[in-house]
C-alpha cells in the first residue's frame, strides 16, 4: 500500500495575464486547503470526509467558482451543482440547482448518506436541505463584485464564459472580436 | 470549479466536486460537476475530479474513463490522465485531478493554465497554475 495521497483545484482555463498577486492568493489558498486535508488524513480521516472537508474550505472562500464567488446565471442570480463519490463501495451523491445551501458539497454528502437516491436537484435539494437542518443563506452571499463585473463583460462579450478570470482591459468586451476562442476574444491569447 | 480527490492510509479512495457552473449561464443549466462518471468518479482503483468546458466532460464521460481504462487497458494513473485528456475531449478545454490506490497523484489539462495542489505521504508537495 503506498500511503496516503491528496490533489484539489481550483478550476481550470486560467486567464494568461492574471496579476502575479492573484495568482499568489491562489497558491496560497490551495496550500491551505492541502495542509488541511493533510492533517486530517494523519488524524486518519477517511478519504471520504477528507474530500468533503477541503471542498467545503473551497466552497467558504469566495476566490473560486464555487460556494460564495460563484459564477452567476443569466439573471445575475446563483445556482450551484456538486457531487461526492466514496471508492469504497461505490456509493454517491449529488445536487443540483442549489440557491441557498452554504456547502452543497455536504448536501451532496447527505443525499449520499441519508436518502435512498444518489441525486436530487432545484426545489427537491432545497426541501431536502431544510428537512436536515443544514446551514442555509441567502442567495447574495454567494454573489461577489467580482462576479458581477465578469458578468457584465460576458453579457457586453455576448458570451458564456467558464472559470476565465478575463480582466475589462483585455477582453476587448466592449469591441466586436471576430475572431472567438472558447468562447473568448482571440485578443485573450494574444500574449501567446 | 473546486475539487478534490484523496487516498488514504487504508488506500481507500474518494472524490469530491463543486461549482458555480458557467458564468452567463441559462437557468436550470447542469453542467459536468454533479455527474457521476462525467466530473466525479471514485471506485476502488482511483479517484477523479474534473473542470473545464462541462459539455465536453459530459461527452467524454472524462473521471469514469480514467478508471476504465486503467480498469480494462492496465495504464498507470497519470498514464490514464494523459490519455484520457488527450484522446477524450475532440476541441474541448478541461483540466482533470486524480488520486491511486497506491498512494500516486497525477493532474492533466488540456486549456491554459490550472489551480492545483498536490501532496503525498512520502513528503511530496506541489502547488501550482501554469503547465
Amino acid at each position: 500500500m503506498g500511503g496516503w495521497a491528496i490533489v484539489v483545484h481550483g478550476g481550470a482555463g486560467v486567464d494568461p495575464n492574471l496579476p502575479a498577486e492573484r495568482q499568489e492568493e491562489a497558491k496560497q489558498l490551495l496550500t491551505h486547503c492541502l495542509n488541511l486535508g493533510i492533517s486530517a488524513l494523519r488524524s486518519s480521516l477517511p478519504a471520504i470526509d477528507v474530500v468533503e472537508l477541503v471542498v467545503r474550505e473551497l466552497e467558504t472562500n469566495p476566490f473560486f467558482n464555487s460556494g460564495r464567488g460563484s459564477a452567476l446565471t443569466e439573471k445575475g442570480t446563483v445556482e450551484m451543482e456538486a457531487s461526492i463519490m466514496d471508492g469504497n463501495g461505490r456509493r454517491c451523491g449529488a445536487v443540483s440547482g442549489v440557491t441557498s445551501v452554504k456547502n452543497p458539497i455536504s448536501l451532496a454528502r447527505l443525499v449520499m448518506d441519508k436518502s435512498p437516491h444518489s441525486y436530487l436537484a432545484f426545489s427537491g435539494a432545497e426541501a431536502f436541505a431544510k428537512k436536515h437542518d443544514m446551514e442555509m443563506v441567502d442567495n447574495e452571499y454567494f454573489i461577489t463584485e467580482d462576479n458581477k463585473g465578469m458578468l457584465k463583460q460576458a453579457k457586453e462579450a455576448n458570451t458564456i464564459l467558464f472559470d476565465y478570470r478575463v480582466p475589462l482591459d483585455s477582453c476587448g468586451a466592449g469591441v466586436e472580436s471576430p475572431i472567438v476562442m472558447n468562447g473568448l476574444p482571440i485578443s485573450v491569447y494574444a500574449p501567446e | 470549479t473546486v475539487g478534490c480527490a484523496v487516498v488514504d492510509s487504508q488506500g481507500r479512495c474518494a472524490a469530491a466536486t463543486s461549482t458555480g457552473g458557467l458564468m452567463n449561464k441559462m437557468m436550470g443549466r447542469i453542467g459536468d460537476s454533479p455527474l457521476i462518471g462525467a466530473g466525479t468518479y471514485a471506485c476502488d482503483l482511483c479517484g477523479v475530479s474534473c473542470t473545464g468546458e462541462g459539455e465536453a466532460i459530459i461527452r467524454g464521460t472524462l473521471a469514469r474513463d480514467v478508471a476504465a481504462v486503467m480498469e480494462y487497458k492496465g495504464l498507470g494513473l497519470q498514464e490514464a490522465v494523459d490519455f484520457v485528456v488527450k484522446e477524450r475531449l475532440d476541441e474541448g478545454k478541461a483540466g482533470l485531478i486524480a488520486v491511486s490506490k497506491t498512494g500516486e497523484v497525477a493532474y492533466g489539462f488540456n486549456c491554459v493554465g490550472m489551480f492545483r495542489g498536490c501532496a503525498t505521504e512520502d513528503g511530496f508537495m506541489e502547488v501550482g497554475i501554469w503547465e
